[in-house]
């Protein structure tokens, strides 16, 4: 089953 | 004192649709250099990056930078207000403006509407995204993107895009059976069925349909959609906006852990 990501997982806050 | 007059109205009508079901409520930049904006759904899942280059406006002037806290839903309804043909002005002279004003007015300037949004103060959770050479970069119709979208999320929630070097595959598996739609590298001269695959490295990644879905609500920006792509990371879906810019979702994969 795959587990949906979030974006901060890829993108760093700035 | 900040001015932006757009002549062709209808494309700030149209970025709103397209993005108000994803963000509730936004922080518009705008600089000398134009606007931009950059939101993430209530999920952190899914990202809208808006840039409109200030020489796409019939006018243009930005004093000093500010922001811009709107509420979509109300800048919706302003917009409701303007007719597809009209010119759309936004305005304030406040530096700190609790306000915005928008002027709409039709090709005979025989009507002018003028509206004042108030504004909201946003915090600016913004995310760094890195220019990215995605190694799988897709160029079709945006159509028929949104098309093939629509028919596979009857059959499953999530799709996974793999690309090789002359073709791209969207495959479905759901509680009725499964699916797939090939498309092939194709230089036709109509626009509904040319394909452009640029694949350096292919990638299989896994979406969810509903967000893919959301994004495809720009389609009436640009005939054309390009689908960026790289290994473990989130897809960006661009839609050019002619001369003014561009509007951009990004999609974080659904990853087996």
């Amino acid at each position: 089953q795959k587990q949906q990501k979030r974006l901060n997982t890829f993108y760093e806050f700035s | 004192m900040f001015e932006a007059k757009l002549q062709q109205g209808v494309i700030f009508k149209k970025i709103v649709d397209a993005i108000k079901d994803l963000v509730k409520s936004v922080n518009i930049d705008a600089s000398t250099s134009g606007l931009s904006m950059q939101a993430m759904d209530s999920a952190h899942v899914a990202l809208v990056s808006l840039k409109l280059n200030e020489n796409g406006f019939k006018d243009y002037r930005c004093d000093r930078p500010i922001t811009l806290g709107l509420s979509i839903e109300n800048l919706s309804k302003i917009l409701k207000c303007a007719g597809n043909d009209d010119t759309i002005t936004l305005q304030t002279d406040e530096e700190e403006p609790s306000s915005l004003k928008f002027f709409f007015e039709n090709q005979q300037a025989s009507k002018i509407s003028e509206f004042s949004l108030n504004l909201m103060s946003l915090d600016s959770e913004s995310l760094g995204i890195p220019d990215t050479d995605y190694s799988s970069v897709i160029q079709m119709s945006s159509a028929e993107f949104s098309r093939i979208c629509k028919e596979l999320s009857s059959i499953s929630e999530t799709v996974e895009i793999e690309t090789s070097k002359e073709s791209v595959k969207f495959s479905v598996q759901g509680d009725i059976g499964a699916g797939s739609i090939t498309v092939k590298n194709n230089q036709s001269d109509k626009d509904v069925d040319r394909v452009d695959l640029q694949i350096d490295q292919p990638v299989k990644l896994t979406f969810a349909l509903r967000y893919l879905n959301m994004f495809n609500k720009a389609v009436s920006l640009s005939s054309t959609v390009s689908l960026n792509m790289s290994e473990e990371n989130p897809l960006m879906v661009e839609y050019k906006i002619d001369d003014l810019g561009s509007l951009r979702f990004y999609l974080a994969p659904k990853i087996s852990d």
